[in-house]
């Protein structure tokens, strides 16, 4: 038996290079090492595969791991780029970007529309949005008449749906939100300006001088 | 007022990511 004493790091599966990851994103080399830190936090909270699975993203999120959420579920599913029930090291990195401060708009109200178009059909549905709100009513513990769901519903559509067919397409989405820019404010976390401050930790497993 | 139907989903709490920074 031979003895290998090899200093190999051990990454989780769809691990990527920083240094590519970098280069696709809005994320330095070193924000990146930082996310991987996080990443691997995550991938093992529930089950200890190096992916993260949906349970470990809801509890992440709510320190509970059965709590269901519609919004959560759909950036889930968004982040799960490979469509496998799992989100690996490079979906997550390639994700995230999108809500980092300094990612493209267009890259924001983009990933808002895929989001918001629920059965993926390529346009808003009314009964999408509704569906939408009505959730959020419910998860916030929030009463509003049938009647006044509608007309916000309807409003909403009135200003949104300026070729008057009863969906939002993408271009219609871009328009709004230009003129409505806080609908977007969720896209956008402050957070990851700061992410190699919040896990100095991968300084110690750094294996890339970062040059910027 | 201007209330939109997109305002008020986005009062979700899935919403916010910044629970996936915090320490466990």
């Amino acid at each position: 038996m031979g003895c290998f004493s090899s200093k190999k790091t051990k990454y989780t599966p769809g691990y990527e290079e920083p240094t590519v990851l970098a280069s696709e994103t809005s994320f330095s080399v070193s924000e990146v090492e930082a996310l991987y830190e996080l990443f691997k936090k995550l991938s093992r909270s529930i089950i200890d595969d190096g992916l993260i699975h949906k349970e470990e993203f809801q509890f992440a999120l709510f320190r509970n791991r059965n709590k269901k959420n519609l919004f959560v579920d759909r950036i889930f599913d968004l982040f799960d780029i490979k469509r496998n029930g799992v989100v690996d090291f490079g979906e997550f990195v390639r994700s995230l970007s999108i809500f980092h401060p300094d990612a493209p708009v267009s890259e924001k109200i983009a990933f808002a529309f895929k989001l918001y178009d629920l059965r993926q059909t390529g346009f808003i549905e009314r009964d999408e949005l509704k569906e939408m709100v009505v959730a959020l009513l419910h998860e916030s513990d929030l009463i509003l008449s049938e009647d006044y769901v509608e007309t916000i519903v309807d409003k909403t559509y009135t200003d949104a749906d300026t070729k008057g067919d009863g969906r939002i397409d993408q271009e219609e989405w871009k328009e709004f939100v230009l003129k409505n820019p806080s609908l977007i404010k969720n896209m956008t976390l402050p957070y990851l300006k700061d992410i190699t401050l919040a896990f100095p930790s991968f300084v110690l497993n750094s294996e890339v001088p970062d040059s910027e | 007022g201007n209330l939109n139907a997109f305002d008020i989903i986005s009062l979700s709490p899935g919403f916010d990511l910044s629970g996936l920074f915090e320490e466990k």
